[in-house]
């Protein structure tokens, strides 16, 4: 259960950071 | 917290591409990556539930996560993946759960649990810390959930169980749970000298009565949260609240779930705290 959550939280951090730069292309635009 | 992920996921192809979603788009989109029972419109409300706004933009409207919801989970998964990675982590969580015989255990609401514990005799909250290192339990069942209490609680026993300077998990909507007694004219000297101090509020003992009664009238009461967290941190401890988004992320559902299971499995057809040992003996058993 644990392990899974650590996985879960790792992957929405990384998650974020990549829409962080695909919303800013956006809003970019 | 699988359909919030493959939400992102479909977010971020989309912005990849310069697209600016629909709900509807987000939700064919996530239909590939994760399969669901869900119809459009209860996948848009819940997406809605989630913080997804449409934002005006120059370009037109914008599907988006509200910023305050990305802020936020932001900081508390960066805090808890660094902590994580440390020698040993002290790592706890403070939950809170409602005991009665529907065995539900489920979070008390948002507002106060005072109207509920006090409308029935059988039901109580089970306000309690685990570690995930150690996993030692210690909890109260109380039938009076307000501030006194919990800080009690925290004194008497969290500060005891925490190792040094330890990381505690604490659900956003924890404080608003917590129900404050309103002091009133007719209180004693003594009970509006104690909040005040309680508060950090300065006064003296030699202010009469009617001067502390108007400094407590004066105080804004909603700044003023169950001071848990400030007690905690000045022994050294770092709080650190898990966003209401991302309650699948502790670790304290798998207990609930174990101990509702166990229940079940020992009278699947009435179920009752009383024939079954009682939760206390359950949760001593993990």
């Amino acid at each position: 259960g644990l392990y899974k959550i650590k996985q879960m939280e790792k992957e929405l951090f990384k998650l974020d950071a990549e829409i962080e730069e695909s919303l800013d292309n956006v809003l970019r635009m | 917290m699988e359909l919030q992920i493959a939400i992102l996921k479909s977010m971020n192809i989309f912005y990849r591409e310069g697209i600016s979603p629909s709900f509807n788009d987000v939700y064919e989109s996530v239909k590939d990556i994760i399969p669901t029972e869900l119809t459009s419109a209860q996948f848009e409300n819940n997406m809605i539930v989630l913080g997804y706004i449409y934002k005006k933009m120059p370009f037109g409207r914008l599907l988006m996560e509200k910023p305050e919801i990305t802020f936020q989970r932001f900081f508390y998964l960066q805090t808890i993946i660094e902590t994580r990675k440390k020698n040993k982590p002290n790592i706890y969580y403070i939950d809170q759960r409602i005991i009665d015989n529907s065995l539900r255990f489920q979070k008390p609401p948002s507002q106060s649990v005072e109207a509920l514990l006090q409308s029935t005799n059988d039901t109580s909250v089970f306000l309690y810390i685990v570690s995930t290192t150690t996993r030692q339990v210690n909890g109260i069942f109380t039938n009076v959930l307000d501030h006194a209490n919990v800080n009690k609680w925290i004194n008497d026993v969290v500060l005891d169980a925490l190792k040094p300077k330890s990381v505690v998990v604490v659900d956003s909507n924890f404080g608003h749970t917590i129900s404050r007694k309103e002091l009133t004219m007719y209180d004693t000297k003594a009970d509006i000298l104690k909040w005040l101090k309680e508060n950090s509020i300065p006064c003296t003992s030699n202010m009469r009565k009617a001067e502390l009664f108007e400094l407590y009238k004066k105080t804004p009461k909603k700044d003023l949260n169950c001071n848990f967290s400030s007690i905690l941190e000045a022994h050294g401890h770092r709080v650190i609240y898990l966003p209401t988004t991302l309650e699948d992320l502790n670790p304290t559902n798998f207990l609930w779930n174990f101990i509702r299971n166990k229940l079940q499995s020992q009278d699947p057809d009435k179920p009752r705290l009383t024939n079954c040992g009682g939760v206390t003996n359950l949760i001593c058993e993990l």
